[in-house]
């Protein structure tokens, strides 16, 4: 459902217009049938809005995604803006559901909204959240696998955000080689 | 142009402003 928000001069301009998807699992619909724009929003005020109305990740059926992207930019490898990106990937194990599931969520979201990835934000196209039986799945999508330095500024910074300890390592795949292979399989390209 | 940038304190400030 299409939650309304209304634009005030009070409120908080983001440097980004950002746009909220959900995914369904329905096996009968083509994956792009089960896709829909919940939202759009360009202020700290409306965002807030947005999340306390819909939701927690951690209360979505298993097969459902949240996707948060810059507006323009569509939530699927196909996206010109995606399509030589990459994603860096958070898995969770299966009882984290319900104790870092929607912390980390919601630090993803923060870390997108506020820019804070320095003079890398331009790279950052979006994040997706998976709820999936076997363990869920967060992750940020930048736009050039290729832009090394970028991509691992990104993830050192995404980390540090999540509070993770410098034992625990993250990886970073290339959508190319993930559309290619089985996620088990998919060689990660930079690890952080 | 200069980007517009939010720490987490900030935007977690914003949640409940009126």
């Amino acid at each position: 459902q299409e939650v309304p928000l209304a634009e005030s001069p009070d409120k908080h301009p983001l440097q980004n217009r950002w746009a909220l998807w959900f995914f369904r699992n329905d096996k009968n619909r083509m994956w792009q049938a089960n896709l829909r724009l919940v939202t759009k929003f360009s202020t700290v005020e409306d965002f807030w809005a947005l999340y306390d109305h819909i939701k927690p990740a951690s209360k979505l059926s298993c097969g459902c995604d949240y996707s948060l992207f810059k507006d323009g930019i569509e939530p699927m490898w196909e996206d010109n803006q995606n399509k030589r990106g990459g994603r860096w990937l958070i898995t969770l194990a299966k009882q984290q559901r319900h104790t870092k599931l929607d912390c980390f969520w919601l630090d993803t979201l923060l870390c997108l909204i506020g820019e804070m990835f320095d003079n890398y934000s331009d790279e950052v196209c979006g994040a997706v959240i998976n709820i999936r039986t076997k363990g869920d799945k967060i992750a940020i999508w930048t736009r050039e696998a290729e832009h090394q330095e970028a991509v691992t500024h990104i993830g050192r910074v995404y980390k540090e955000h999540l509070g993770l300890s410098q034992e625990v390592t993250i990886g970073y795949q290339a959508h190319a080689d993930t559309a290619t292979k089985s996620s088990s399989l998919t060689k990660t390209k930079f690890v952080v | 142009g200069t980007r517009i940038i939010y720490d987490r304190k900030f935007l977690m400030e914003c949640r409940n402003s009126p």
